[in-house]
């Protein structure tokens, strides 16, 4: 059991540094296995430099470092151990408009190795699906469910400017 | 494999029978506070198996049947159900000997059931199972139960937030 | 110091209703004292339901409908206790577009009776600024800070499209 | 009263002295993510007082010195000031009677300082004065020493997921 987390931990540890570039570019960041020789009881720390900045404790990191800073720990995983779907719930929430592109841009590599499910509130998240589904709360209390294909383009962006939030 | 359909009656706000086919690429799903769109992904996390209430945000299992409304009784169970297309042979576990042979279904669906009294219940392709064969039946696919593939909307705060050693947790159920 | 504290509570409480209704018209919530008799012990429950949905624990309720019954308790003790200042960090994160000119009407109604600091990346909430702060991180990772006064009403759409998060 | 301006020098990202005026209506603050919103609320809880690092999210309150940058050698100490207009007379309170009767003071100017070492000083128009003397200044005025009028970033989640007997807190220190 010891070897199966440790080959784990290592193969997300490499993922970690390399989408952690991506969605830092310029940055470094690193997990670290602390606290105890154990490997079964020992904890991960997260160390993250964005770009230009000094190495810091992750509490000073602002709201939206933290969100791609552990959005990066969670892809790492995704890439070091892949399932067939994933699915991700208002994960941008905290995210300006370059982060929100610079994560779209690692939700978009797995496309066609895996299927994903993204739930948002930002227009530029609607822009890489493939399906679009508009979900709104009838009279009743019951959710009734739109679905929109999206492959045809010109449909598309008249049905963003339609379903956004 | 992948999901085809994931269809939801009586289960949350979804009174009404819903069916959502999913793409094999992105499927992205918007809509207003509110609406049920985390509804969606609750769902999905309780027909895979989640044994925690806290995950689909309930106090209790039968939290999940509609509730009912003003204008709208409340509804007797929750049933949930996905389809998955097994063409690639992938899912071939344990869970789908007591169905037959896995390797053989092309399509294999998984439902469960809870009623308003707790009562709950689990099927693979029509016949009953118990939650463990359902599990099993899905361990091989790197799916485990705690589901690390599903990220709920205050989720990365909880990782953030969480001290080393339940930090591990997410690779642990991933290796 | 209990009958300061059951003063506090029985205003806090009215505003609470009020304030409920104004960011969930057709709705209603309301505080109840819980735990125990002893008004120095006693904590504090929310009830909360969104209009049109049944009374319904707060943990099922919407990301966004939480952050906006949490908003109107806020709002609520700013009513019964004010105070010459209020600063408000992102609090329109999870928040969809109605929503989030009802949170802005409430806001709004504090503008000549206290200062509002607002911290956002949301467009809609940057229109209600009579100043608006930029800030941007330098190379050198300092903070720079660039002032616009915004009541000439044509600069404003202009430096809106720019500061924009 | 009311704030007029915040100035900050060495404090966590702004290690040159920056000023903001704050003007009588509403102030809103945007930027790209790390650029230093949030930072500018931290220096507002830390100059009234605030007596918890987690508030201004440091793990010691020596945290809040500019820590410097690969082009940027670190601050010695971080210094926070606020300008608060009294022509209302409303700051009148004790904390101000160390510096001669508070009415007088159409402007009161609190700052705070603090070294890397830890060693930290406060200042009530030019003089220096102890924690408490702010926080007497200030406690008429309706701002508690746990600053429910400054809603933090992470902060609507905390009141949410608090225990009841936790919320009080909020009404008790606006009470
Ligand atoms: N058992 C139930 N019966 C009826 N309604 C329910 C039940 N459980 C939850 N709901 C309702 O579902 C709604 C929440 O839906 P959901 O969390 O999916 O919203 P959302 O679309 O994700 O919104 P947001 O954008 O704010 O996150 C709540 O209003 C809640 O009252
Ligand atoms: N003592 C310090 N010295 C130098 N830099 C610091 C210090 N404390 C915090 N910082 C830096 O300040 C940045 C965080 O700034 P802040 O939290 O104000 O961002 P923000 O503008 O609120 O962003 P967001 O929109 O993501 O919430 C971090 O990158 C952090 O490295
Ligand atoms: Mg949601
Ligand atoms: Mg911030």
């Amino acid at each position: 059991i010891r070897a199966v987390f440790k080959a784990a931990f290592d193969d997300v540890a490499r993922e970690f540094e390399l989408t952690f570039e991506t969605v830092f570019p310029g940055g470094h960041g690193r997990l670290v296995l602390t606290g105890s020789d154990d490997l079964l009881t020992a904890g991960i720390e997260v160390e993250a430099r964005p770009p230009g900045k000094k190495v810091t404790r992750l509490s000073l990191l602002s709201g939206g470092e933290r969100s791609l800073t552990v959005l990066a720990f969670v892809f790492a995983i995704f890439r070091a151990r892949p399932s067939p779907f994933y699915v991700l719930d208002e994960v941008d929430a905290a995210l300006d408009d370059v982060n929100l592109q610079r994560l779209l841009k690692v939700i978009r590599s797995f496309r066609g190795h895996a299927q994903i499910i993204l739930v948002t509130h930002q227009k530029r998240s609607m822009e890489i699906a493939d399906v679009l589904y508009g979900i709104t709360m009838g009279p009743d209390a019951v959710t009734k469910v739109v679905a929109e294909r999206l492959r045809d383009q010109a449909a598309k962006s008249q049905q963003l400017e339609e379903r956004a939030s | 494999m992948f999901l085809r359909s994931l269809s939801m009656r009586g289960f949350k706000s979804f009174a009404d029978r819903t069916v959502l086919e999913v793409e094999p690429g992105i499927t992205v799903i918007v809509g207003p506070n509110g609406s049920g769109k985390s509804n969606v992904v609750d769902a999905l996390s309780w027909v895979l198996g989640t044994n925690s209430a806290k995950k689909v945000r309930g106090g209790a299992m039968s939290d999940v049947v509609f509730a009912g409304s003003p204008t709208r009784n409340r509804s007797n169970r929750a049933h949930v159900e996905i389809v998955i297309d097994n063409t690639d042979g992938y899912l071939s576990g344990a869970g789908l000997a007591t169905a037959d042979s896995a390797g053989a279904f092309s399509e294999v669906r998984v439902a469960r059931t809870i009623q308003t009294d707790g009562e709950a219940t689990y099927q693979i392709n029509g016949e009953d199972v118990r939650a463990l064969d359902v599990q099993e039946l899905l361990s091989d696919t790197g799916l485990g139960r705690e589901l690390h593939t599903i990220v709920g909307q205050g989720q990365l705060d909880e990782i953030l937030n969480a001290k080393p050693e339940e930090r591990r947790r997410y690779i642990e159920e991933a290796a």
